[in-house]
């Protein structure tokens, strides 16, 4: 069903960013 | 480039979740007041009780107190993102207050929540707030995604 694999891929794409974000290290003045 | 009258909806629905009063819809936030609870949680520490103290609830539907109110947020976000967090906002998300206080311009308070939004995936508690936005449906996570690309992608570190 490709509205199945678009939803999953739309899935991977936000698990993909917001993970990123989350390893991002936190800015620090200076 | 994200839409700011659909990005204000959709940071709607993220900043119900910090449960605080006044935050029922758009035209609730033109006065700062649930913005500024929002800041509150964010960091407490920077946007303390005495901070909190200064922005004030109206009664009827004071313009002039509600840019005041406007203005102190944004002054304030404007030294949390240059001292706390070492990134510097570009004047293209900056944005005008009076027009959200005088007009209810929602591209306007589309702006200023995302600035709200930048502090909450880069604070220190932010694995929190990114967990807690993961929750959210999808569509709005897409707009909440789009809208953090957009305040990343000129971010000076």
């Amino acid at each position: 069903d490709p509205n199945m694999k678009g939803a999953a891929a739309n899935e991977g794409v936000l698990a993909n960013f917001f993970n990123s974000l989350l390893s991002k290290k936190t800015g620090s003045p200076g | 480039s994200v839409d700011k009258a659909e990005l204000c909806d959709s940071l709607l629905v993220w900043l119900q979740m910090f449960q605080v009063p006044s935050c029922t819809s758009k035209r609730d936030l033109t006065n700062g007041v649930a913005i500024a609870h929002v800041l509150h949680k964010i960091d407490p520490s920077w946007f303390n009780e005495t901070w909190l103290g200064r922005i004030k609830e109206e009664s009827g539907d004071n313009w002039r107190l509600k840019v005041s109110n406007l203005k102190k947020i944004l002054q304030s976000m404007m030294e949390y993102y240059h001292d706390v967090l070492g990134q510097q906002v570009e004047d293209e998300h900056v944005p005008d207050v009076s027009l959200i206080g005088e007009m209810g311009d929602v591209v306007e308070l589309g702006r200023l929540v995302q600035l709200v939004l930048g502090c909450a995936v880069s604070c220190e508690k932010k694995h929190e707030h990114i967990q807690q936005i993961m929750t959210l449906e999808e569509s709005v996570q897409h707009v909440v995604m789009t809208a953090i690309q957009e305040l990343l992608s000129k971010e000076t570190v």
